[in-house]
């Protein structure tokens, strides 16, 4: 069982799990190209 | 032989539990490492396109900060000037530029979109991109496929190129749809 | 914090003042004559007279930014997240810009201290910041103004300018200690960010392939070490937690990329991360220590008649940069044990070795961990010492009647199946590539399995290798032989004993084992 020390660090880990980091948080701003992440068909090339 | 976990018994608990509950088990047995969206067979090192711990995919040249000369940056002067993106009003060459160059992201979607609207057609399991070859007519055609001589897009050498396809509809992609 | 009255509006202004001046055609057009202009606003506002103030307009200014970003982050959401995000950043980048101008233009140009001074106090101020907040918000903290804060700074400081190049290194030891401070263990709502932040290209790049003389090195082993020490109880458990799952795969793309680039890294603190990595977290110590040299050839470990102590490589003596005989405490532990190695007496010493290695009676919790794995690498490394003193060089027999193997044969016999589970780990974490500490190890591990006094012992060994070979890969090719050499070398008698056929899957297991190596 986790000790009550690690249970807390959990509970703050796990809400920041809800806003995980996104690329375009660690790059310049793109004002004419932004990157607009989205679900693309797995058949799409991917890389 | 040993009764606790640290005999060969509890190893043997571990493998049982991977057929039935394999999450139970993902520290024990591990995962595919080749799938966590790394090359590394790459002969050249992985952490200049690094997209960071969450990323499947390296990063692609746009997400990356070179040093350019400061004439290469788009002015502040002109930047709210400059036209929006309009797909309607580029070349093909620019559309499958724009696909190849955004894989997972909204612009890859509208490129294929546009493409779509200028009767190209997406085969999804050849994975490329396909259009009637004018003078060419098709040689066979039924209500579920056709065969005859197109066009289809080679991105490897980034030009049109003429081929005989046997084209089952079901294969090719319908009009794709922006979220 | 007592600020003067006064100061929070003229914060204000100032602030507002120069997001306006940087974003304007002037200000992009040349930035350094905006700046010059906006400093000497600041010195009409008394901003820069003393350090204090200095010191309180950075607070103030960061407390200010985050709490815009609050402000804007629900709506940070969606389709209209790309926006949303560009006005936040519209704000934090001007205010990165002028911590980055101001960090580069103070003092003398060739001034490097005054530069570093105040990149340390403003990178201070921002962890400060987000430690308050972190104690305030708890589960309502956003860790995403203070990354993009760190990160961006980061960028601006390590373009490729002489007055930045030349106080570059001291910029990484400024973020190594600020990353430190806000380590997981101590701000885990910031973990996610802290993660991106510490292996990002540009900062993995300087930190281990840029600065010359591996001078990042020791650093960044460290940042690890935290995430290791942070990741540990939570990894402790068999099924782990989303977030957990996110966090620890995460990790393994970063090993995986320091293991394909800087895999001499991983060789050098092996030692550091295999000590606080939790004993069932197999996979992830198999990446560390399947990590070789990159001008080394592996000979295959399935080779028939391979000659391991033919190999030229195999007397090699690897680079261990932990100060692993420091880890053996208490002194008086120390000391004794010198005594023994050097003396062989007292005996007494070997049947007290338990007792100075269990911590508790909580099971799972028993043992030193730490001191079980210096120990074994400590009294390792001396016996190598002492054979090679003798002009000989590790082998089954050298290897054999010597204080060093009283203590591994005591530890084999002497401690109950948990403690001997994490002694003879110990051992198999020395099991890597083609090198004096694989060979010496390899080697003591095939002899407890020969001279142990029972079957539970050949049990273990034969436990501790199999769980490493089980799991996906990579595996260590030290590993791969000294499993080979047992099942192979009829000395052993290792088809012979009941636990090889206690079950189908492990009966199996073995045979495909076997297959590859005939």
């Amino acid at each position: 069982p986790l000790q009550k020390e690690h249970q807390c660090q959990f509970q703050m880990m796990e809400s920041a799990y809800y806003h995980m980091p996104h690329p375009a948080d660690s790059e310049r701003v793109r004002h004419y190209l932004p990157r607009t992440p989205c679900q693309t068909p797995v058949y799409y090339h991917q890389t | 032989m040993v009764k606790d976990q640290f005999g060969m018994v509890g190893l043997l608990t571990f493998i049982r539990a991977a057929e039935t509950d394999p999450n139970l088990v993902s520290l024990a047995l591990g995962q595919d490492l080749t799938a966590l969206g790394l090359n590394l067979n790459s002969p050249d090192n992985l952490y200049p396109t690094f997209g960071g711990p969450w990323a499947e995919t390296p990063c692609r040249a746009q997400d990356i900060d070179f040093s350019v000369p400061p004439e290469y940056i788009i002015n502040h002067s002109i930047r709210d000037k400059l036209a929006q993106l309009k797909l309607t009003r580029y070349k093909e060459d620019l559309l499958f530029f724009m696909y190849y160059t955004n894989a997972g992201d909204l612009l890859q979607l509208a490129a294929a979109a546009e493409l779509y609207s200028r009767e190209w057609r997406y085969h999804m399991e050849e994975k490329v991109w396909i259009t009637q070859a004018p003078g060419c007519g098709v040689i066979e055609k039924t209500s579920t496929y056709e065969r005859g001589t197109y066009y289809f897009f080679d991105a490897q050498n980034w030009r049109k190129v003429i081929k005989e396809f046997y084209l089952d509809y079901s294969k090719l992609e319908n009009q794709p749809t922006l979220p | 914090y007592d600020d003067p009255p006064g100061l929070l509006e003229k914060t204000e202004y100032l602030l507002r003042e120069w997001v306006n001046i940087y974003h304007s055609p002037q200000g992009a057009k040349d930035p350094n004559k905006a700046f010059s202009m906006f400093v000497h606003q600041m010195n009409c506002h008394g901003i820069l007279k003393t350090d204090d103030l200095i010191t309180r307009f950075f607070r103030l200014s960061t407390q200010m930014v985050v709490e815009l970003c609050y402000r804007f982050l629900p709506d940070c959401t969606g389709t209209g997240a790309t926006n949303t995000r560009n006005k936040m950043f519209h704000t934090v980048d001007a205010y990165v810009k002028l911590i980055s101008l101001l960090v580069k233009h103070s003092g003398e140009a060739n001034n490097s201290a005054t530069k570093i001074n105040l990149l340390n106090k403003v990178l201070g101020i921002v962890a400060g910041v987000l430690q308050q907040d972190h104690e305030t918000h708890q589960t309502d903290f956003q860790q995403l103004p203070y990354q993009r804060i760190f990160i961006m700074l980061f960028l601006e400081l390590n373009a490729r300018e002489p007055i930045l190049e030349a106080i570059n290194f001291q910029l990484l030891t400024a973020y190594f200690h600020t990353l430190h401070i806000l380590r997981p263990a101590k701000s885990p709502g910031f973990a996610y960010a802290w993660l991106e932040l510490v292996s990002h290209r540009l900062f993995l790049g300087r930190m281990l392939g840029l600065t010359p003389q591996q001078k990042g090195w020791y650093m960044y082993a460290q940042l690890l070490i935290d995430l290791f020490k942070y990741l540990a109880p939570f990894l402790r458990n068999a099924e782990l937690a989303k977030p957990v799952t996110v966090l620890y795969k995460g990790t393994l793309r970063v090993l995986l990329v320091l293991l394909h680039d800087f895999p001499e890294f991983l060789c050098d603190y092996h030692y550091g991360f295999c000590d606080v990595i939790p004993p069932n977290c197999i996979q992830m110590r198999n990446l560390i220590l399947s990590a070789f040299p990159r001008n080394m050839r592996l000979p295959d470990p399935f080779t028939p008649n391979l000659k391991v102590d033919m190999l030229a490589e195999i007397s090699n003596e690897p680079r261990v940069l932990t100060e692993f005989a420091l880890m053996i405490q208490p002194a008086s532990f120390k000391k004794d044990l010198d005594h023994y190695l050097k003396a062989r007496t007292p005996v007494t010493f070997l049947s007290d070795l338990r007792s100075n290695l269990q911590i508790s009676n909580e099971p799972g919790l028993r043992y030193n961990i730490p001191l079980m794995n210096a120990l074994v690498l400590y009294v390792g490394h001396e016996a190598i010492t002492y054979i090679r003193k003798k002009g000989l060089s590790p082998n089954m027999t050298t290897i054999a009647h010597s204080a060093h193997m009283d203590i591994f044969q005591n530890l084999a016999v002497d401690l109950d199946t948990e403690g001997r589970y994490l002694f003879l780990n110990a051992i198999a974490n020395q099991l890597r590539y083609p090198n004096s500490h694989t060979h010496y190890f390899s080697c003591t591990l095939l002899y407890l399995f020969a001279e142990a006094n029972t079957e539970a012992i050949q049990e273990q060994i034969t436990r501790v290798l199999l769980e490493r070979l089980i799991v996906n890969r990579p595996h260590p090719w030290g590993l791969l032989i000294t499993f080979i050499e047992l099942i192979k070398n009829p000395t052993y008698k290792f088809w012979n004993h009941e636990f090889v056929h206690c079950a189908p899957e492990i009966e199996k297991l073995f045979e495909s084992v076997a297959r590859s190596c005939m």
